[in-house]
């Protein structure tokens, strides 16, 4: 049962955000139907757990407090931060997470080292 | 277990329990080694957790875990990469053998991981670069860190030492003794055949696989030797360093082979 892991990502979706107003904000709004979404494919496996129970109980609470609909965006579009230089270039994911692409342009290629254990 | 550090040493250690093999900013890697036979010195791998702690808009933190008999193709929440963010797929578990051998990709730090199952133990290996390697909060006092620092003197042990004590043990052995009776029984001489089947250049793999052969009987552990090569030959850079040797000793008359 994967609740707390949507507990954790609608609190980070919320936190440290300004305190919001009683207008619907649309982005509170978002992050609750983002969070009912993932409550809904946790439900099965949830089916019984005290924490799911209590988590979609208050995020109907919540949607009544800050007059959400239930329909509409449930996740803010993905911020595309495309690498530096070719702006043309596609990027399945961001140029910090490809280790040799990033070291590579600042220097010649990385040193490897290896490690192994085995045996008794 | 035997061990090969990042800066290409070789040791054969105790570490009874749980130890810290790598930890640096990026990663986590625990083993937790138990001895091969009751009351033996020479311990073996039970046990590997490996934690990727979560990077920038790349990987949430994952955990890896594995156990002898169950070497799991996913990590422990189930998922098989780096989680929801946008390089999620710069870490990734790929299963090669159902059971037997798993590789971690984690290109966000350029990192490769083998785990395999050989027989009832784990063995490890890693491609690591080295700004990676020493990507420690505080160098000065860093605490262990095996693949970097190699095991505490007190924990290694001397495959002499123990050679000559094998001699006598092996004696004792042959009359019956009320050691524990291993599955088979070796002589140094049948261990040297039985190894250079899989490893026939007698470089430190080799002597290891001997060792390992008088201490458990367990011909798996010919395999484990030589699947450890068979990971150094994929994941080291430098292909003149594939074997390592022991550092030759002046054979004075104390130091003479033991006989038999």
């Amino acid at each position: 049962c994967k609740i707390l892991k949507c507990n954790s990502e609608f609190w980070a979706a919320t936190s440290g955000s300004h305190h919001l107003g009683t207008e619907e904000a649309p982005e509170f709004c978002t992050a609750l139907r983002t969070y009912a979404h993932c409550t809904r494919r946790t439900a099965r496996t949830c089916r019984g757990d005290l924490a799911y129970h209590s988590a979609v109980h208050g995020i109907d609470d919540l949607m009544v407090q800050h007059n959400c609909s239930k329909d509409g965006p449930t996740s803010q579009p993905r911020l595309r931060t495309l690498p530096p230089g070719d702006s043309q270039e596609r990027s399945d994911s961001p140029e910090i997470c490809h280790y040799e692409k990033s070291f590579h342009k600042h220097s010649a290629p990385p040193n490897y080292t290896h490690c192994g254990l085995f045996g008794d | 277990p035997h061990l090969r550090t990042f800066t290409d040493s070789f040791q054969t250690c105790k570490v009874q329990g749980a130890w810290p093999l790598i930890d640096n900013n990026y990663l986590n890697v625990q083993v937790t080694n138990t001895p091969v036979l009751p009351g033996s010195l020479a311990t073996a791998t039970t046990k590997l957790t490996i934690i990727f702690k979560s990077f920038q808009e790349c990987v949430d933190q994952k955990v890896y875990q594995a156990e002898m008999d169950e070497l799991p193709a996913a990590f422990a929440d189930g998922s098989k990469n780096g989680g929801d963010k946008h390089g999620a797929n710069s870490l990734k578990i790929t299963e090669k053998v159902s059971g037997q051998h798993i590789e971690i990709q984690a290109k966000y730090i350029g990192t490769t991981i083998v785990v395999r199952q050989v027989g009832r133990y784990l063995t490890f290996a890693v491609r690591m670069p080295e700004e990676v390697v020493n990507a420690v909060e505080d160098r000065d006092n860093q605490g262990l860190y095996l693949c970097l620092r190699g095991c505490p003197l007190n924990q290694q042990i001397d495959f002499h030492t123990f050679r000559s004590g094998q001699a006598t043990e092996g004696r004792a052995r042959r009359k019956g003794s009320s050691l524990v009776p291993f599955p088979e029984f070796f002589t140094y001489e049948t261990a040297m055949a039985k190894c250079r089947e899989k490893l026939p250049v007698e470089d430190l793999y080799f002597q290891s696989c001997v060792f390992d052969l008088l201490t458990t009987g367990d011909v798996n552990f010919t395999l484990a030797a030589y699947y450890a090569f068979e990971d150094v030959k994929m994941l080291h850079s430098n292909k003149d360093k594939l074997h390592l040797y022991e550092r030759t000793r002046e054979l004075g008359p104390g130091n003479a082979a033991p006989s038999g």
